[in-house]
């Protein structure tokens, strides 16, 4: 199963993460 | 063998022939992988292999059991709990990593998905699972891998006019606002579906992909305070959406069961996208006992739309960060 966010958010939004790395509930996406 | 005579025929050796044949599509197959890593230490990219029309055909026609089989949601999964399983099941917990203490209501006397009890970060993660991809969307189509890539327009549907939020309730929450008039940046076409999503000057349209492996905890969650408008049920095949096959079928999500809700939060547009995969194919959202997925009577290609929303442009579901959204079922 997959799980897909598409959103809108400002300019300087960054993801915390990289693609392959493992993520649980309730760790942080990204940051504003 | 349309001339040889039925004696000769006799002489051939299926096994053997079948062993070669498969024995030289491993050595092609690791040939093209060591190629790809000789390209990759010189710096040149390569691009990825591609699944083609006929092996695509072949993944979205299962044998005739496997879908049927897989509509008996009830069937596929009986009321089993740990106690059921004896001394094996935490062997079996501890071997899927999974960890017992995070759940609310320990012990595990229910067979329905236990909520956590994880602390969260300001901002969450709505499930348990691996990055397949995230960043912002440049155009239309968006990658799901590295290389690979699926149309926005396809995935979601056509745009609908959907009444905005009200602003949200959440306690301690910063709450939903209205967002701003569209106004699409220079370099993107002005009609482009990208732009339809955009609501704000200085926005960007982001994306982020997590796959949640079997052995995963299978419920999602709302990843902030938002409110969903709208939600729309992609009837679909249900094809494994493992990082290979991702790698490997262009557009995969879009072929497959799903269920996109979509609304608005703080800065704008915001949805999630439940995809059903292999054997996971029923999804449910808590809030919305109208959806039935992976369905029989539901006729793949169409979709089907519920709004939340109410008249005069308000309405709609409210949720909290971490609020308990929906999960995967078996079937």
């Amino acid at each position: 199963s997959t799980v897909v966010l598409i959103f809108e958010a400002p300019r300087h939004f960054s993801f915390q993460l990289q693609a392959g790395q493992r993520i649980r509930f309730g760790e942080a996406l990204g940051s504003l | 063998v349309h001339t040889a005579p039925a004696r000769a025929l006799l002489l051939l050796r299926p096994l053997r022939i079948l062993l070669v044949a498969g024995g030289s599509y491993l050595g092609y197959r690791q040939y093209e992988s060591y190629r790809e890593r000789q390209l990759e230490k010189r710096g040149l990219e390569v691009a990825p292999r591609l699944a083609g029309h006929w092996e695509v055909g072949a993944f979205l026609s299962p044998p005739p059991p496997t879908p049927h089989v897989t509509e008996l949601g009830p069937a596929a999964s009986p009321d089993s709990t740990l106690t059921h399983f004896g001394p094996g099941a935490k062997r079996g917990l501890f071997l899927g990593s999974c960890m017992v203490y995070e759940s609310e209501s320990a012990p595990l006397g229910s067979a329905d998905f236990q909520g956590l009890a994880a602390p969260l970060c300001p901002e969450v993660s709505p499930a348990d699972g691996r990055i397949l991809s995230c960043g912002p969307v440049r155009d239309c189509e968006v990658e799901q891998v590295k290389g690979v890539t699926y149309s926005l327009e396809s995935f979601l549907g056509p745009r609908t006019a959907q009444p905005l939020a009200p602003a949200g309730g959440c306690p301690g929450g910063r709450g939903v606002s209205p967002p701003g008039l569209s106004a699409p940046p220079a370099a993107e076409p002005a009609g482009s579906f990208r732009n339809q999503l955009v609501t704000r000057d200085g926005n960007e349209l982001y994306q982020c992909v997590i796959y949640l492996a079997p052995g995963d905890y299978h419920c999602f969650h709302s990843p902030t305070d938002w409110t969903v408008a709208h939600r729309r049920h992609f009837p679909g095949s249900l094809m494994s959406v493992s990082p290979g096959m991702a790698r490997w079928i262009k557009e995969l999500f879009c072929h497959n069961e799903r269920v996109v809700l979509s609304g608005a939060w703080q800065h704008g547009f915001f949805s999630l996208t439940a995809v059903g995969a292999t054997n996971v194919g029923s999804i449910r959202i808590y809030f919305d006992r109208d959806l039935h997925t992976n369905s029989p009577r539901h006729c793949q290609g169409s979709y089907n739309d519920l709004s939340f929303a109410g008249g005069a442009g308000r309405g709609g579901v409210t949720l909290c960060k971490g609020d308990h959204l929906g999960e995967f079922d078996l079937g």
